[in-house]
C-alpha cells in the first residue's frame, strides 16, 4: 500500500486543480523558502483528519482556501484535496475533504471514502486499519522535531501511552 | 494499562539503541524517571555520542540533540510500522555526513514503507529515486515542476 | 522616554524596510500594536515577500520566517553598530539561494565589522574571507584545524 | 577594533589551553556536529559576561569547566577565557574570566581587564563605551531566530525599549 497521488484544488498557495502523482520508495519534495512545499503536507494533513486548523499553520479552517479564491467575491468558496491510496496493483483507496466557506465565514467540512460520505470517526477507524494513526508520527512537520527535544518529561512519556 | 504501557515502552526503547547506534555511532536509551510506578514520572532520552560521556538532552549539541530525538521518531514508528511517512526539513541541523547517514537509513526504509521528504540538503536529494520540485513566481500559485518519476537509482 | 523610544523605532524600522528589501526582494515594515502609546503595546514584524501579499509572521513558511527575523536582527545591529558580531548557524532554515543572499549581505557588512559566523552551509563557507575548522575525535577535545588564516578573495 | 584572539584553558569540550588567532572582516567556522563550534561562541559570552549559565547551555557554571578535569580529583579545578581585541595596529585590550571550582562545588568567577582585577559592572561600562551592549544582539545563538519568531509581541517591543 502507498500514497498513488494527491489531488489539490484551491487549498493554500495551490490555485485551480493540481494532480500530483507519487510512487512508492523515497521521493524527495524540493524548492525555495514560501513556495509550498510544506503546504503539500499540510494538504495531506487536511484530507486525512490527522491535524487541526493549527497543525496547518492557519488560524482558522476557511484560512486554508487559496486567498485568490477569497478575494473574488463569490458568495461560496471550495477547497478540496483527495488522497488516492493504492493498497494492490489494481484495487485504489480514495479519501477526500471538502471545506465550504461561506462569505459571512461560515463553513461546513464533509469527508468521503471513494466518494461515499462519511464522519471523521469512520474515516479514522478505516485508517486504522490500514496502520496510519494521527499519533503515529506519519507526519513530522518542520518544528516536531525540536519540539520532542523541548517538551517536558511527561510529555515525552505520553506519547507511547498513546501508542500502547 | 501498565502491562500494555510496558510491552510499548520495551520495544520501543530496544529500537531507539539500534537506531541511534545506527544513526550516530553511540549508545543510547530511555530512561523513565519512575521505572517502578510509569505513569508517575515521565521519560528521558539518555545517550552518549561516539567516544563522549552519557549525556542528557540538554547538555548536547543542537545537531546531536536533533539526532537524538530522531531516532525516537523512527523508534516509535517501528512499533507501529505504517504504509507511508512524511518528513518536513528533518535534516536542517545535521551537518553533511550525518545527512548523508539519515539519507541512507531512509533509502533502507523506503523498502518496506513509501517516504515523502521535504529538503533543502544536497545529500538528501541526491539519495532519492526521484524529486518533485515546486516553485513559486511572483504573485502566482504554486507550480509543480519535474516531476521525474524515472527512478534514477 | 516615549520621546526616546520614538526616535529608536523610526530608526530601526527604517533599517528594517532597506534590509529585508534586500535579503528577501519584497516589502516589509515594523507595526507598533498602539502607536499613540507603544509601551500600551507589543511590536509585530510584517512583511510580504515577493509578490504576495502582505502577511503576519505567523502565516509566513519557515524560511521566510526566518529571513523577517533575521532582518530584525540586522535592524537592530545597524542602529547601534558594534565592532564584532558572531552568529550560530542563522541559515539552516534557509534555501541555497537564500544563504547565499545572507551571504552577500554579511560579506558588505564585514568591511565595517568583523563578522565570526558557524555554519554548516557551502555558500556561507565560500563567501568567507577564511574558515576556521573544529574538529572532536572520539572521546578527545575539540581540536581547532585548519587555520587558513591566507584570505582567498 | 576587532577580536585578534580568543585563548581558552579547560573551557567545555577545549581541554587545556587552546589559542585561536582571528582576523577582521569574515570569518566562517565549521566542523561535525558536536565539535565544539557553539562551545566558542559561549567561551565569548563567557568571557564577556554577556550571558549566565543558561544561555552558554549550562545547568550550573561550574559544568563549563572541562570534565576530564573534574574527573580528576584535583581539589580546585578552574577554567579561564581571555579574549584580546586589537584597538588598533599598536594598542591591545584583554579581557580575561577565571572560574575555580573546589571539590565541594563552591566557585569563584572573577574579572580582570589588562590583568587588572575588575566588577562585572565596571567591564560592562568599558564594553559599553565601545559599542558592546548584553541586549545589542552581538552574539546570536542557535535557536536566537526562532525565539524571535515565537515570542509574543510585547517581549519583541522591549528589545527596542532596551535599546532606546
Ligand atoms: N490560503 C492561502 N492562500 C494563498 N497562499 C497561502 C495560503 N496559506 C498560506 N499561503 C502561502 O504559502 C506560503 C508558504 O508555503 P510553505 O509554508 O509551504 O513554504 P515552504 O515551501 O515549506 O517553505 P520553507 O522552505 O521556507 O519552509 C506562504 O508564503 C503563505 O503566505
Ligand atoms: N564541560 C564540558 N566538558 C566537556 N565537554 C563538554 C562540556 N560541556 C559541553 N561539552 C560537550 O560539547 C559538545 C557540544 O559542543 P557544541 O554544542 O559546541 O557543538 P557544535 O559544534 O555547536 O555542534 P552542532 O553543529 O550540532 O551545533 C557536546 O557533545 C557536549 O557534551
Ligand atoms: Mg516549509
Ligand atoms: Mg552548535
Amino acid at each position: 500500500m502507498y500514497i498513488k497521488q494527491l489531488e489539490l484544488t484551491n487549498f493554500k498557495s495551490f490555485g485551480g486543480t493540481t494532480v500530483i502523482p507519487l510512487l512508492p520508495g523515497f521521493t524527495v519534495i524540493s524548492g525555495p523558502n514560501g513556495s509550498g512545499k510544506s503546504n503539500l503536507l499540510d494538504a495531506l494533513l487536511f484530507a486525512l483528519g490527522l491535524a487541526g486548523s493549527k497543525g496547518m499553520r492557519a488560524e482558522r479552517l476557511p484560512d486554508l482556501v487559496n486567498h485568490s479564491q477569497t478575494r473574488r467575491g463569490h458568495s461560496v468558496v471550495e477547497t478540496r484535496v483527495t488522497v488516492t491510496f493504492a493498497l494492490d496493483v489494481e484495487t485504489e483507496w480514495r479519501v477526500t475533504r471538502r471545506l465550504r466557506v461561506t462569505k459571512q465565514g461560515t463553513y461546513t467540512s464533509t469527508y468521503a471514502v471513494n466518494d461515499q460520505p462519511c464522519t471523521l470517526n469512520e474515516l479514522h477507524d478505516q485508517l486504522q486499519a490500514f496502520c496510519i494513526y494521527p499519533q503515529g508520527y506519519n507526519v513530522v512537520l518542520q518544528g516536531d522535531v525540536t519540539s520532542i527535544i523541548s517538551m517536558n518529561a511527561k510529555a515525552r512519556r505520553e506519547i507511547i501511552d498513546e501508542l500502547a | 494499562r501498565h502491562q500494555s504501557f510496558r510491552e510499548a515502552f520495551d520495544a520501543v526503547n530496544a529500537n531507539f539503541q539500534t537506531i541511534f547506534a545506527t544513526l550516530s555511532d553511540g549508545d543510547g536509551y530511555l530512561q523513565l524517571e519512575s521505572p517502578e510506578d510509569p505513569f508517575a514520572g515521565g521519560l528521558n532520552l539518555v545517550a552518549h555520542p561516539k567516544g563522549k560521556p552519557v549525556q542528557r538532552l540538554a547538555s548536547m549539541s543542537g545537531g546531536e540533540k536533533s539526532l537524538t530525538a530522531l531516532s525516537f521518531i523512527f523508534a516509535l514508528q517501528r512499533y507501529r510500522p505504517s504504509p507511508f511517512y512524511a518528513f518536513d526539513e528533518v535534516d536542517m541541523f545535521l551537518d553533511g555526513a550525518n545527512v548523508e547517514r539519515l539519507a541512507k537509513m531512509i533509502q533502507q526504509q523506503s523498502q518496506e514503507a513509501q517516504f515523502i521528504v521535504v529538503s533543502l540538503r544536497r545529500p538528501m536529494i541526491e539519495a532519492a529515486q526521484r524529486t518533485i520540485g515546486v516553485t513559486q513566481a511572483r504573485g502566482q500559485h504554486t507550480q509543480v515542476i519535474g516531476l521525474d518519476l524515472t527512478a534514477h537509482h
